[in-house]
């Protein structure tokens, strides 16, 4: 299972939150207009988090964030 | 398995409550206003509640908390 | 596997019964009005019960519960 | 695999019949009007039984008993 | 997998038959009119005989017995 | 894997026939018009024989015996 | 996976062939107009040969044999 | 995974080539206009070979050799 | 996985190239017109070279080599 | 799981970030106009990162980087 | 998971880059025009790429190299 982001600013945060019983971000990384990421969900990241506009694409659909 | 979570508004509060005997939260995540979480079920998470304004985009459709 | 359950009234009451010989409530979580529950099947959770007026989305289609 | 079950009048039993040599009723849970029930095949339960008008969500489609 | 009967009319006969070398009912289920049953293969189950009038849900369509 | 047989003539034969170097019938149930059947593959049960007029359903669509 | 045969003459041949390094006839099911063969591939059939005028449905369609 | 193979004139020749190293033919069966052959990839055989005008029918779709 | 191989041409190659560390021809099919030859990737073979008319049905759709 | 990448100009960055705890690029393609990169997830790859104008195919769809 | 390839110009080449933590070309094929290549993803391979004019087949749909 695996996630498509696409920035469409500069300045979208896309972080990973680690598994287990604490939940706190493991990394973030910084992405600028146009930049595409595709993560997966992993021993270390059950939760991703999108500040900033950008379109991510997913097994339920394609979400904005940012607006 | 994964749900997709955008907050319409700031506010949002998307939980996990523990697998397991009991059944208590174990984390909340704050969203503002076009944030998008995705998070996974997990041996921590058997349950997620969310409240506030936000789309949901689960297996069997697109859910809009809050009203 | 997970159901979705959207509460349309305050005091919705899901309730998780324990899987094993007995069948008894183990957790029962109150849902106000627009509050939205995503719940699995667990090790301890094998039969769901929903009272009060929710939209509950499913594999088998969506069930409106209380009327 | 689960079912869904809706109960369309006051005091619906859904039954849940021991797997294994025997088949005998290992829990009987009334419903009333309006609740929803969701329920698993599981390690004790391999057969179940519905009495009273309901409406039963399942793989093969959607049937109402009672009438 | 699992199969749902619904009789049609009182005095539904819904048996399961021994699997392994012999084949011999172990269990039969007298429905009355209106009355749902859903019931698995098992361990113990390999064929199921349906005596009576009664529609009958299963992957490969829907079964009128009886007539 | 099942198929459904349902008879429509009376003194339909559905056999089975074992699994292994050899290949024999172990049981033959006899149907009478109306009746349904619903039988696995299994341990035993490698090939199924069918005589009479008997509308089978299976994985590649429905089948009329007997014609 | 199995394969359905019916009988579109009488004397039609359904042969099984044996898996691993000899390819044998190791049994030949002879049908009439009308009989209907439904059969695995096991541990001792990788391969079958069908003579003479049947309707077979398969996967991949169905296949008349004999003309 | 299996193959259909039915036969659109004499003297089709159906090979099975030897999985391993070494690819070699292991057996060749010898169909007559209509015959039918199911084989299915085995631990002996991993290519197949076709000779003769025979109408295939495969996962991809039907192939007709010969021509 | 296997893929399907029609010669369109005398003088085809089909080529199974070895898998491992070296990619090396380990075999070499020489296929005339209308001859047939349907290849598994095998613990030999993990990649596979034609040369020549052929026309190749895979689970990508029909490509054909050659021109 | 693999996703493919075309680059649409030169100095496309093709980059394979490290999967465990760090979060770190591990290696970086450059790829000129027209080149096709097909990369899958792995033990060291957890998640990518392109840079420049490409198009990216991928299980929710296509998307291009870049703009 | 395999893709398959098809030079559209002489001198297309076609390279698998080791899997594990270095990412290097251990084999490159040189394809002539109307040549087909099919290739797995391995043990040995985690990464393809393809430069010059080819066209490419893979799960997410058709893609041209080269231009
Ligand atoms: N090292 C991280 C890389 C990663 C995967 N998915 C992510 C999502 C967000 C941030 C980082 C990641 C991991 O394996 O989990
Ligand atoms: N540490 C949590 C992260 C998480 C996953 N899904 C969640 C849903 C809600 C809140 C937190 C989470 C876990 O692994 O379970
Ligand atoms: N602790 C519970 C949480 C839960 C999951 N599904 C539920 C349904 C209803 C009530 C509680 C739950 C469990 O793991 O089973
Ligand atoms: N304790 C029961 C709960 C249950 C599951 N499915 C049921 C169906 C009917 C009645 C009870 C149940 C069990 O695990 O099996
Ligand atoms: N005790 C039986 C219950 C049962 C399941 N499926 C059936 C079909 C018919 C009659 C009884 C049953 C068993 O586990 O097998
Ligand atoms: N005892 C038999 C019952 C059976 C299953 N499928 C059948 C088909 C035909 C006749 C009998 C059967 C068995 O387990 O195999
Ligand atoms: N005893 C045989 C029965 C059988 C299965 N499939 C067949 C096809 C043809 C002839 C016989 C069979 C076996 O288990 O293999
Ligand atoms: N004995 C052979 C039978 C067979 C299966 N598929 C085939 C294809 C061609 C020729 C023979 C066969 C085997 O198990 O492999
Ligand atoms: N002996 C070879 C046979 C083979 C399978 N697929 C092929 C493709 C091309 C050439 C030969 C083959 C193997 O098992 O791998
Ligand atoms: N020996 C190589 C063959 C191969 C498979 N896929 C490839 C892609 C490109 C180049 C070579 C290959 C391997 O097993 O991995
Ligand atoms: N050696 C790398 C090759 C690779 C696979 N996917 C990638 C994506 C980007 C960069 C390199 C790669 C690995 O096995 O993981």
């Amino acid at each position: 299972e695996y996630i498509v982001v696409k920035a469409l600013d500069n300045g979208v945060n896309l972080s990973g939150l680690t598994r287990g019983r604490d939940t706190k971000f493991h990394h973030t990384e910084k992405l600028d207009r146009g930049e595409v990421m595709i993560v997966q969900f992993t021993e270390q990241t059950s939760a991703i988090k999108i500040k900033g506009r950008a379109r991510i694409y997913t097994t339920h659909g394609i979400v904005e964030s940012g607006d």
